[in-house]
């Protein structure tokens, strides 16, 4: 299983449609202070289900739509579509058979949100579902967040054990 | 379930007794069960002892300290049971030049097995990585985000 | 005394409003009072224009952005009611080498009336310095403290 | 009103009496991970009054004494010294007419305390009142630790009135 690609578009600071691509090994992200880095990741868990909006440092989850700036307006709809490629044997019997498979989340300024799984409709569950099947939900270790990184030392005794149980 | 948990806390152990001594180029650590008793309830505690001092609270390490013993214990997990991807949004702030040389080499290793995402305003992190993407704002609030050559380019994506 | 809180505020958010943009290269930011009618209660705010953005939630801010308008908050304070001394422990690890240039201009000016203590790891922020001290640990746990000449040995002791 | 020197004996680690000299405008601490730079600013923090451990990243107040390394054993006491110049108009009267003053704080492992200015034992009490009237205890802003440099971001309305407080 590996991640091919993450498309953003009206996320954060994404009003024009960008593309990352995954590439084996390492991929850097490199840049400036405010220019975009952390919102790549904030789409990445947004569109992995995350449904906490302090989460992704906002105060509701509107925040995660494009509220412009001066030289563009906002923008209605907030999208993200994650693809992940050699899926084989490792997704729920429901999936059939396929090699990728894309989880797209939207999300309106109206409030109203749209899920798709291979461009077939369906629910926030459905996608959570999906990446705790594949592994890929446990984020406990999976996704360092900037600031984070000594959270597990601070952390007490008790919350740790979370740790072993995903790896377990 | 008990046996389950039991048996990943060890492996974790194991790792991470190896994995400590890599990164901090000597010294030791240990995961410790508060509870051995209790497999389902027991909290985990962390002793680390760095080269050639005594161990201490992990309180008292220091900021740099405490970031490489979180790397180790992430990278521990990671070995047991690999997960397709690890992102990391600027572990290497804390760490001085040598401790960013020893989790970058430990990085590559790892990246045979696992993709990973790494933001970083570090040269050194940026020199390991397959593939850079410099991001910036020409046009201030909108993100551009392109493919970097590394080497020359470093620098002027940097200084943006 | 409440003459004195709103007379302080109001001085503190006058300088606020001058040295955020010169940090920033632009932009606007301002304190608020969030009881203007209860000077002995009100708690206080901030919104933060980056240059070019939309003012956003603080909390939207990046790691840069937030250590940099912090920095701005202190200075205001000390341009307000200067202390004898300001004690900085890694303010700059976040920023990036163009924000970092920014932060030590200012830095260098303040420093004509207050004695600053500055810890840090970044090669720029050192250059600004008036005496340089290494901190090694030769023999492990115990720390070596030595006056360090610029230029030429600042590699050598953060590569210890 | 100036810091003329920190001198730093026993305290964490530092088991060899050191001692620190302020300059005029910047003066700046360097070196790799794990060897003292923050230590520095603990022995300063504790000198002025501390009266947490846990600010001081401890369990217990005896955690500031030098617990020993595979060189060396621990040592039965830390003891930091302050000097100040030019606090001639600074201080109150009780301190007559001083040109420098110099505060101690040692603390032995048998949980002995003592506190000295200009070598005359007093409390814990004077101590923290002379720095309050110097107004260098006003540390609310003249330190920033450690990957604290956003707290003031993070806190609530309500905590960031003191900040204004202190400054009136
Ligand atoms: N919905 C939104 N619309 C427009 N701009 C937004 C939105 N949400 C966040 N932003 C902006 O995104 C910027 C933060 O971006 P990000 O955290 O990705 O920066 P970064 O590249 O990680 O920087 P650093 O190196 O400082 O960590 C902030 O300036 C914030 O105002
Ligand atoms: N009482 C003590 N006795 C011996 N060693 C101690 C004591 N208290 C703390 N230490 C040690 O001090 C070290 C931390 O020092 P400090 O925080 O000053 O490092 P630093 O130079 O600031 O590093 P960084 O650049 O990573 O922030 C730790 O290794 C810790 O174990
Ligand atoms: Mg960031
Ligand atoms: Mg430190």
């Amino acid at each position: 299983m590996k991640i091919k690609k993450l498309e953003i578009y009206g996320f954060k600071t994404f009003p024009k449609p960008t593309e990352l691509i995954f590439h084996e090994g390492i991929t850097g992200i490199v840049g400036p202070n405010g220019c975009g880095k952390s919102n790549i990741i904030d789409a990445m868990r947004w569109v992995m289900g995350e449904k906490s909006a302090k989460g992704l440092r906002g105060g509701s989850m509107g925040d995660v739509i494009f509220s412009g700036c001066e030289s563009r307006k906002p923008l209605g709809f907030a999208e993200v579509t994650l693809t992940l490629s050699e899926v084989e044997g490792s997704l729920p019997e429901k999936f059939g058979t396929y090699h990728e498979i894309s989880v797209t989340r939207r999300l309106h300024r109206s409030g109203e949100s749209e899920y798709l799984i291979n461009k077939i409709p369906c629910r926030l569950r459905d996608i959570t579902d999906l990446f705790l099947d594949t592994g890929l939900g446990k984020r406990a270790y999976s996704i360092v967040e900037q600031g984070r990184i000594d959270a597990i030392l601070s952390a007490k005794p008790q919350e740790r054990r979370y740790l072993i149980e995903e790896a377990a | 379930s008990r046996e389950r948990f039991q048996q990943t806390f060890d492996e974790v152990n194991e790792q991470f007794k190896a994995v400590f001594p890599r990164l901090f180029r000597g010294g030791s650590a240990e995961l410790f069960l508060t509870d051995p008793e209790d497999m389902l309830e027991t909290g985990i505690d962390v002793i680390v002892h760095p080269p050639g001092k005594k161990p201490q609270h992990i309180s008292l390490l220091s900021g740099g300290e405490k970031a490489l013993t979180a790397v180790a214990i992430i990278f521990s997990l990671f070995l047991v049971k690999p997960s397709p991807f690890c992102i990391l949004d600027e572990v290497d702030a804390p760490l001085d030049d040598a401790n960013v040389e020893r989790f970058t080499e430990m990085l590559a290793e790892m990246a045979t097995a696992t993709q990973f995402l790494v933001i970083t305003h570090n040269k050194i992190s940026m020199e390991v990585a397959n593939h850079l993407y410099g991001v910036t704002m020409e046009e201030p609030g909108v993100t551009d985000m392109v493919s970097v050559r590394l080497s020359s380019h470093l620098s002027s994506v940097e200084a943006a």
